[in-house]
């Protein structure tokens, strides 16, 4: 009950401190209960401070910043109880060139850390460049899907140009 | 236990048969907007028991069968079987003799869900147990919806604690 | 009142229809009011079929489809009432490239039929290659924003490698 | 008229004085995540009078004042001036026997804002009417603001007529 709530927290807050700053390049974040010292009834509340900038709340933060402390706590939550699969949903679309790297090598080490198989759907051209291996969605025919896979040499021709 | 094959038959816009084979390590989904990625993964979700139509994007859950396309008319079922690999031995019995776990859900057009492991009828309840106990299912956090990274930073702090609750 | 609104509808609605086909490249979309008869109560709901495919509710629509709907609409009141001033702050993030071309060469008809000044803050190099001219946001000095003139040469080594 | 310049002075990120000069056409505002874009033009609305910290993402007004980095000093003040070519005389009367219009308008810690109008002051009203009658303003519909597409789509069909009312 409580405890557990408690006991899960700190190690999810272990996980979300470290990978913070790896995906940020430093900076320091961490996340506290807050409107109750109850576990159970109390919210989680997010306090981030990129590299070389003043704490502050979170709206204040740029959309792209916003995104990768999303990532971190997302991800802080995985390692704390890795799930046999993961599926992200073009989350790299917020981010600049510089973050988009950093989040691949983030998804790097995560996959020589645990036997979970990742799905990552992206338009952007280095997260395509970063991974194992690709599988095309097309709608040849209107309004009808079809998988089919892509050589990573072929990805640029090959996506995005409906 | 390991991820390894996803079929879809008449599950949103795959009209036809569609395999996707889960290998390790990363692979990444690309095409157009509107191509159908998103609808991929979604039926990941839908096979391991999501029961809201909401989270499907839809109003109804007959939305999720192939409703017609240009020269195609629409389907009156849709079905989708996980394949996975139990040789690891790590499924809940009386579940756990089998090497393969085929788990299966087919819609009907007004006649709703059902689920199959390896042929056999079984309820939502056990298809959503048994990936419960695998830190997996339709709410995994490690499965992130397109756009869910915004809701998650506009979440009230009370919001956010769920996702607490699923990694505990 | 009644008949204003009923009248500024009428003209949105068909610069939507307008906007909505030339950004998908084909297909229908409508506005209508719904909940109630009386414009001043009702809402406004979106109907949109992309070319080749049945009609749908928005919600069933990708992220990158609802995205060129909702641009089409907002297009839609600015040309009604054309504002001196348009700012995009990363309206092109869901977009596939086919539609990013779409969408910036809908930019260039936008410029042509009225005297406003578009400022687009973008992550996408299609973008920055089909602006008139690029202004670079940089913090050289960490937590110190500053405002530069980018060649639109330059642009792919300036911006997003932080 | 015209938008011809917008300067910032402490605004946020930008703690020196920055000028824009805003011309014709398509300009593109580029740079990494986090460098200041959306501040910058989150000051044009600021300028034009918004009265609601909340849509400059803020828990109070006064979080639009530069707070400090690393080497430098929090500042006391914000101010932001938006210069405009009034050549056309669009302008309301009184103001329309000038040239250019500078509308500037300049926070103090713990003492609120205040609009000058060619260095007179006048009341956040007076400037909010100006940018209305110029079918512009801190609401206007051609200002989408980062993630505005997605609250549109969301939006319930009442919200959205707030849109058409702008329009009107
Ligand atoms: N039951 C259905 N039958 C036929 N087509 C459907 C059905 N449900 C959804 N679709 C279609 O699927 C398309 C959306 O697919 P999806 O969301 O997978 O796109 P996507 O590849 O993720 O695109 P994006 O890159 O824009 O996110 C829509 O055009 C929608 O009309
Ligand atoms: N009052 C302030 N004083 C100093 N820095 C501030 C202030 N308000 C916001 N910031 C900083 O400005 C940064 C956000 O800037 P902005 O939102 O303009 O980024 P952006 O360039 O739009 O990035 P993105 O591409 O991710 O959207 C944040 O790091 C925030 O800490
Ligand atoms: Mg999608
Ligand atoms: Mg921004």
């Amino acid at each position: 009950g409580r405890a557990r709530l408690s006991e899960a927290f700190d190690r999810v807050n272990a996980y979300f401190r470290e990978l913070f700053t790896t995906l940020f390049g430093g900076g320091t974040a961490e996340l506290r209960f807050v409107e109750s010292d109850d576990p159970l009834e109390a919210g989680l509340e997010i306090f981030a401070r990129p590299p070389g900038k003043k704490p502050s709340t979170m709206t204040l933060l740029s959309g792209g910043e916003q995104a990768l402390t999303a990532l971190s706590l997302i991800f802080a939550v995985f390692l704390t109880n890795p799930a046999p699969i993961c599926v992200l949903d073009e989350v790299d679309a917020p981010l600049d060139d510089a973050n988009v790297e950093r989040f691949c090598t983030l998804l790097d080490s995560m996959r020589k850390r645990t036997e979970t198989r990742f799905l990552v759907i992206t338009h952007n051209p280095i997260t395509m460049s970063r991974v194992d291996r690709l599988y095309g969605v097309t709608m040849a025919e209107r309004g009808v899907s079809q998988l089919v896979s892509v050589d990573l040499r072929q990805a640029e021709a090959f996506t995005d140009r409906a | 236990m390991k991820f390894t094959r996803l079929s879809l038959t008449g599950f949103k816009s795959f009209c036809d048969t569609t395999e996707l084979h889960l290998e390790a390590g990363l692979s990444g989904v690309v095409g157009p907007n509107g191509c159908g990625k998103s609808n991929l993964v979604e039926a990941l979700r839908w096979v391991m028991g999501e029961s809201s139509y909401k989270a499907m994007r839809a109003s109804g859950m007959d939305e999720v069968i192939f409703s017609g396309s240009g020269n195609r008319p629409g389907r009156n079922s849709a079905e989708v079987t996980l394949v996975l690999d139990n040789s690891d031995r790590t499924a809940p019995a009386p579940l756990n003799s089998a090497d393969v776990l085929e788990v299966t859900r087919r819609i009907e057009r007004e006649a709703g869900s059902v689920y199959r492991i390896n042929g056999r009828e079984v309820r939502a309840r056990d298809v959503q147990l048994l990936f419960a106990d695998a830190s997996t299912g339709a709410h995994s956090p490690a499965l992130v919806r397109q756009g869910q990274i915004g809701e998650l930073i506009a979440a009230k702090p009370t919001q956010r604690r769920a996702l607490l609750e699923e990694a505990a």
